[in-house]
């Protein structure tokens, strides 16, 4: 059988620098479980579909992981959560965004994927059509992790030097130079 | 960003990305995961795409159409295909990330022009997680 399952937990700066031996414990073993839950599936005949939503439910438990609990902080300090699932033999596809109380968002995407004509829904309108459907709904503390916390704080300290430093510099505070795009947690 | 990607035992191809997003984000900031082709894609003819890394640049180069569309257009392989989408276009343009990506044939690429990408794939019962390069 060619049944094969791919994962992955997000990419960036990542380096043994930045890594202690248990972190990397850590990890790898949600990664395992991740890859058994879905292989598992697949091994007793499940679909493709069954295996990759499943896969990525466990990702979105774990804290450790930007999905689900543990997702990163918007600078309103909530959790916004997006997800998107595609069915390589028939094409349909579906998709969410800016989802603060759905459990596993990759369920949502599915939903709206087999559950409605639409590709994508977002926000409240999105939420409410998961709550349709019988999805977990859980409250947006739920998500809320103090290391994901932690690392905006850490950026708005950034970003407040730089609009001070603007600020000095030229006589007038710049918006533009309050977003910082190059910060990345994916 | 957590992704995941399939191929099952009626040889039928499947994808799905779930993410925070981006720290600090702002304005309804979307990336690139809950739009079709650019983080997240899957046809049966070609491969099975999520990706990973700076939502912007992914969704300037359809990156996970991208790959699909070089193996059906240009006959790539999937290693080839994926490894021109991401070690080579987007890197051109200042993207940094990965993806990981299924053919319908089993084969799996999981390039990465970051420092690290969490990744793993399982095929014949033997699991393989990585973390660096």
């Amino acid at each position: 059988s060619k049944i094969t399952l791919v994962i992955h937990g997000g990419a960036g700066t990542i380096t043994k620098a930045n890594m202690t031996p248990e972190k990397e414990k850590a990890y790898k073993e949600v990664l395992n479980q991740a890859l058994k839950t879905g292989y598992a599936i697949l091994e007793k005949g499940g679909t493709s579909l069954d295996a990759v939503e499943a896969t990525v439910r466990v990702m979105e438990d774990s804290p450790l992981f930007n999905a689900g609990k543990g997702a990163v902080f918007t600078n309103e300090g909530k959790n916004e959560l997006d997800a998107a699932i595609m069915d390589g033999k028939t094409g349909k596809a579906g998709a969410v965004a800016s989802l603060t109380t759905v459990k596993n968002p990759i369920s949502a995407a599915r939903a709206v994927m087999e559950k409605s004509e639409h590709v994508m829904l977002i926000g409240k309108g999105a939420e409410q059509f998961a709550k349709e459907k019988g999805l977990e709904i859980v409250d947006p503390s739920y998500f809320r992790t103090e290391t994901r916390y932690q690392q905006l704080q850490k950026l708005k300290e950034k970003e407040g030097d730089k609009t001070k430093l603007d600020h000095d510099s030229t006589g007038t505070s710049s918006n533009e130079n309050i977003f910082v795009e190059g910060e990345k947690f994916g | 960003t957590v992704g995941a990607v399939a191929l099952d035992a009626y040889g039928n191809l499947a994808a799905a990305t779930s993410t925070g997003g981006m720290t600090n984000k702002r304005y309804g900031r979307v990336g690139d995961v809950p739009i079709i082709g650019a983080g997240t894609y899957a046809d049966n003819n070609t491969c099975a795409v999520s990706a990973t890394g700076h939502g912007e640049y992914f969704i300037r180069s359809v990156v996970a159409h991208d790959i699909a569309a070089l193996m059906e257009y240009k006959g790539y392989s999937l290693k080839k295909a994926a490894d021109e989408v991401v070690m080579n276009k987007l890197v051109k343009r200042g993207g940094e990330g990965g993806v990981i990506a299924i053919d319908k044939n089993g084969n799996v690429a999981m390039p990465f022009n970051s420092a690290g990408m969490y990744r793993g794939y399982i095929k014949k019962g033997k699991a393989e997680v990585a973390i660096y390069k």
